[in-house]
């Protein structure tokens, strides 16, 4: 930043603010690329030496698909290596320089793979024309060889007892693709640290555990999350909240699930069918006293329906106690939601319940793509 | 869209084209309802800040707006909590828009599937977008006929990535007709009996598309989300407090 200009990662450039650090410029940046995770240095510079522009596009281009699966076919021991020099080229955070790899770890990698391309009809990469790389030297230090440490397999790859490597989307697949049959052994989930399902036994990350999401067929991975009193019951997100607020128009979960799903109609949806209210997790029929057409709009929408078609009063037969009435000043409480407008404990002298048909939204359909007759 | 072929005004009246300056069109996206739009999540990259973004609806020829066409600002973009860039999975985000549309014939919204529901494999559909066709991009908005594809058999397409039940695979072998970059978050929907037609699924990605590597598109799978697109959409409508 001294000339007061920063070069961007996309090589344009924009101008600092005053306060901006030398090393907020450099050009270096962390290596996000899974691919190239266990490389021997942490960051690198873009351009890269096939054109891409950021870490971004490396990852969605066709060499990042390539040469993983060359790999496979161990035609070099140090291909990996050399692809990572080349998608995400080391960048020196002392001098911000690109270290590009040396010219004999590209010409061994192409001598001994491009032929494995040419049997399944594909070149090898056109921007990695070796003559582009530099000599090896003494120092070590113009370009970039592979140690004695470095990893052969990527993060992407499991590694065979053999040493081979194949891709991890093929460990425990069914198919040995190792040469050894490794990759098919130990493939219980706890063998691999993964979680369980009971019925389906599928595999799953342990992050994935109780995290509101069902990943299991029978969601058992978000099942016995927490324990709540008995006067209490559980969010999505497994917080315990006491019974009573439940459907109460206030959202008392982080993830307000207390507040979903509280307006419903009697099962059979396209005849009349009764609104019900869910109010501390208990059905309750709505008192028809006080009744007005925008409330019947109101538990359409609510529901995600369209306009209600049909409201009506129907005469509840037996001594009926899970009454919901309407507030007495419901309309200055500009609720947003039905329930809240509703409280419970009270009579209803007309004894009558709400029977609601709610229209379906249209959707799907095309009216101006009409034929026209000719 | 690769191998498909111009579309006329009013064929697809939930598509929407989704833009920020100074690009223009950066994705495609859906239209579910009057205030809501469904796209893809990888479409907000670098650009998460609602205010950046509109939303064009009822418009065919990118470079000709007509007196259909509708233009919204964005108001909130929700984008699914477990996306993940690294791996293009749980690839969808809701956008709810500053205010309504108008319905029209040439802005409508596209019926979504009931959770859980399933498209059977060679199922025909169509897929829309305003994205590369292979040697250009169009200003006119494309359109292109689909086969659904296996999970199985799309996963041999796919050595790199794992296709997971958040995805659905379209389109055939030689790639003939494809999505392609610029055609994310546009709809892959079929026509059911009742003639409705409905969202299975948003161009989400595949292989470079117009280079020597083939197959199927990959669509995030719009009935595995139905849940949490409804839910959303409650939330946001209902739970302002």
């Amino acid at each position: 930043c001294l000339y007061n200009s920063c070069l961007d990662s996309c090589g344009g450039s924009s101008f600092c603010d005053p306060n901006t650090s030398l090393n907020n410029c450099s050009q270096c940046e962390p290596i996000t690329l899974e691919l190239c995770m266990n490389l021997p240095y942490n960051y690198t510079q873009y351009p890269n030496y096939l054109g891409h522009r950021t870490q971004n596009e490396a990852s969605i281009s066709w060499e990042s698909s390539l040469f993983p699966a060359l790999v496979q076919t161990n035609c070099y021991k140090y291909l990996m290596f050399f692809a990572c020099t080349i998608l995400v080229p080391k960048c020196d955070v002392n001098t911000s320089q690109r270290i590009p790899p040396c010219r004999v770890l590209c010409e061994h990698s192409k001598e001994r793979c491009e032929s494995v391309l040419g049997i399944v009809g594909l070149q090898w990469p056109e921007d990695t024309d070796c003559n582009q790389f530099p000599e090896e030297s003494s120092d070590n230090e113009t370009c970039l060889m592979p140690g004695e440490d470095v990893e052969e397999c990527s993060p992407s790859h499991f590694k065979c007892r053999s040493g081979r490597c194949v891709l991890a989307s093929r460990r425990c697949d069914g198919q040995a693709d190792c040469d050894d049959d490794s990759d098919e052994e130990n493939c219980g989930c706890k063998e691999r640290d993964l979680w369980e399902c009971p019925s389906s036994k599928q595999c799953l990350t342990h992050s994935v555990i109780c995290d509101g999401f069902p990943d299991c067929p029978d969601d058992m991975d978000e099942k016995n999350c927490s324990f709540c009193q008995d006067d209490e019951l559980e969010c999505v997100n497994h917080q315990c909240v006491s019974r009573d607020q439940w459907c109460d128009g206030q959202a008392d979960c982080l993830d307000s699930s207390d507040e979903w799903n509280c307006v419903t109609l009697s099962k059979n949806v396209n005849s009349s069918s009764f609104l019900t209210v869910h109010r501390s997790a208990v059905e309750h029929q709505v008192c028809v006293d006080g009744w007005q057409e925008t409330l019947s709009q109101l538990a359409c929408k609510q529901m995600g329906l369209g306009e209600p078609s049909v409201t009506e009063s129907v005469q509840e037969q037996e001594q009926y106690l899970q009454w919901l009435v309407l507030h007495s000043n419901w309309e200055s409480l500009n609720g947003t939601t039905l329930h809240e407008l509703l409280v419970k404990g009270q009579s209803c002298p007309s004894r009558s319940k709400i029977s609601l048909l709610c229209s379906k939204l249209d959707c799907g359909r095309r009216p101006a793509a009409r034929m026209n007759k000719r | 869209i690769l191998g498909g072929r111009t579309s006329r005004p009013g064929r697809w009246p939930w598509q929407c084209s989704l833009q920020s300056e100074p690009s223009g069109h950066i994705c495609g996206c859906v239209l579910i309802a009057r205030k809501w739009v469904l796209t893809v999540a990888h479409c907000f990259e670098g650009r998460e800040n609602a205010d950046v973004w509109k939303v064009v609806f009822g418009i065919n020829n990118l470079d000709h707006p007509s007196t259909f066409t509708q233009t919204r600002l964005v108001k909130t973009i929700i984008l699914h909590p477990r996306y993940s860039r690294a791996v293009v999975d749980y690839d969808i985000s809701i956008v709810e828009l500053s205010e309504e549309i108008s319905e029209t014939s040439y802005v409508r919204p596209v019926c979504l599937p009931h959770k859980g529901q399933l498209l059977e494999p060679d199922t025909y559909c169509s897929i829309t977008g305003w994205g590369h066709m292979g040697n250009k991009m169009p200003f006119k908005l494309q359109e292109g006929e689909v086969r659904i594809i296996s999970l199985e058999q799309c996963q041999s397409y796919f050595d790199m990535k794992t296709i997971t039940t958040r995805m659905i695979c379209a389109g055939y072998e030689s790639g003939t007709v494809d999505s392609c970059m610029g055609d994310s978050g546009g709809p892959l929907v079929c026509e059911q009996p009742q003639g409705q037609w409905t969202l299975f699924g948003l161009t989400s990605w595949g292989s470079i598309c117009f280079s020597k590597v083939l197959g199927p598109g990959v669509y995030s799978n719009v009935s595995y989300f139905i849940e949490w697109i409804e839910r959303q959409i409650y939330i946001h409508t209902f739970l302002l407090n």
